[in-house]
């Protein structure tokens, strides 16, 4: 079971976005995807038309559920543990218990089986929630806008995830910068690209995500852009994430 | 003294470009600004050139130093309070002790004097920095992105406000809703103005600020818009949202 979180502390860089629509990707190859929605927005949740009203990843925090008890199906492929806005105040609650960062690590091993892939989504932080995703994962995804303050972010994010592989987490790795909402005709969006390439190398998926307002339209029907826009260069895109990832991930 | 706080929990909608440039079209036409960097980002910090690492606000809500102490001057008319990434570890150090949410209030009143404005940057998130900005200050400017997200997520930053409101600071107002990023080519774009004037009315500004690459070259600079490209179309609406807010405020 590969575990994946989606993170970047730079707020609106497509997390969400990515989170939902490589996932739906990877359930329609016929891969067994489970989405975990670790956002007090909870935009993954609405994103697919969830609410976690009757039950969320704040009861699963709290210790009042387990995983299995709270996950949904979106399709006979793809499920779901929805959030809520409730979650925000789990950072100040949590006693000083030693394990506070492992929290969803253990909730997972528990109850979360026979899935190909877990995409977790995070806040725009590098809180707790936020930890306790990286802590979970075996990698992280980053998603980086072609902009100035996306780009210079990538130290702090790199120097968490480094802190979280020394202290907490041993086998996390980078599995890959995905390139967002990438507008070709603008030369800063070619120079954010050329930058990231020349720091990271191969570690930069090639695929990269061109801003599509398909993308930004599909969430408000609740659905991800396979089944409101599926000829759209979103839907493309995505599609070719998910067989990067299956192609790389098959090597190892 | 007016004091504006910039907030939205949902990410990268323009709180910092706005907290920036607005600050620096109030400080061209005349009046004394300070603007305070309230995120571990520190983008508002970096997008003027000016690094924290010499005493910054952290130190300050970790009561090692005073906001006159740390204050830096931008141009002749306008000052920053600089952030660092270390004030991500604020919300998990700070003592049960009863006042945390006030700290900010307490540290403006005791020295910051002779400004007209003070702005505030918020990180993507409803957690203890912004709501010690929101205590700190008389209003809020809401930016908000014309996307679905960023519409959906204001029913949470509302009720937020009207706790804060009722609990901490009974003098917090709404000065604003700010659209931001608008493309004027997108239907999606139309329809959330449209929502956003039919549900707040005068509520929302007039002046709409136009998606401009310019705006988003210049943080690379550490230039305001003004330094940068004083005839951009984002330049252009950045100085008209300040003289609606001079006018608006001369009323009262
Ligand atoms: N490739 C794209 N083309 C057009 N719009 C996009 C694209 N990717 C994301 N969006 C839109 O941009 C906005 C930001 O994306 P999203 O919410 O996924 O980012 P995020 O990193 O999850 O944000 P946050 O930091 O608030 O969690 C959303 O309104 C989304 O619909
Ligand atoms: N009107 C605009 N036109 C073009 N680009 C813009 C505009 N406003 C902001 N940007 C760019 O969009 C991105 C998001 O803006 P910004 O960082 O100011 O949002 P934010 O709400 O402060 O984000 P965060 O939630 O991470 O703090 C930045 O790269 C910025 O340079
Ligand atoms: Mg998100
Ligand atoms: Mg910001």
């Amino acid at each position: 079971m590969k575990i994946y979180s989606l993170a970047n502390q730079k707020g609106g860089v497509g997390k969400t976005t990515t989170c939902l629509n490589l996932a739906m990707a990877l359930s329609k190859i016929g891969k067994r995807v489970c989405v975990v929605d670790c956002d007090p927005q909870s935009n993954l949740s609405s994103g697919l038309g969830v609410n976690g009203s009757s039950g969320n990843i704040y009861d699963v925090f709290s210790q009042r559920k387990e995983l299995d008890e709270i996950i949904r199906e979106v399709n006979h492929n793809l499920f779901i543990v929805p959030s809520t806005f409730d979650l925000v105040g789990f950072e100040t609650e949590v006693k000083e218990e030693e394990k506070k960062e492992k929290i969803l690590k253990e909730k997972i091993i528990k109850t979360i089986k026979n899935f190909d892939y877990v995409l977790i989504d995070t806040p725009p932080s590098l809180g707790l929630l936020t930890l306790n995703a990286l802590v979970a994962s075996n990698s992280v995804i980053i998603p980086v806008q072609g902009e100035y303050y996306s780009l210079e972010g990538l130290t702090q994010l790199l120097k968490t995830i480094k802190k979280v592989k020394e202290l907490l987490n041993p086998s996390l790795r980078i599995r890959g910068f995905l390139l967002t909402l990438f507008d070709r005709r603008l030369r800063l969006a070619h120079a954010v690209e050329a930058e990231l390439r020349r720091v990271f190398k191969d570690k930069v998926f090639k695929t990269v995500v061109p801003r599509s307002v398909r993308l930004a339209e599909a969430p408000s029907f609740g659905k991800s852009v396979f089944d409101y826009a599926p000829n759209s260069k979103g839907a493309l895109a995505y599609m070719e994430l998910a067989k990067e990832i299956l192609k790389g991930d098959e090597k190892k």
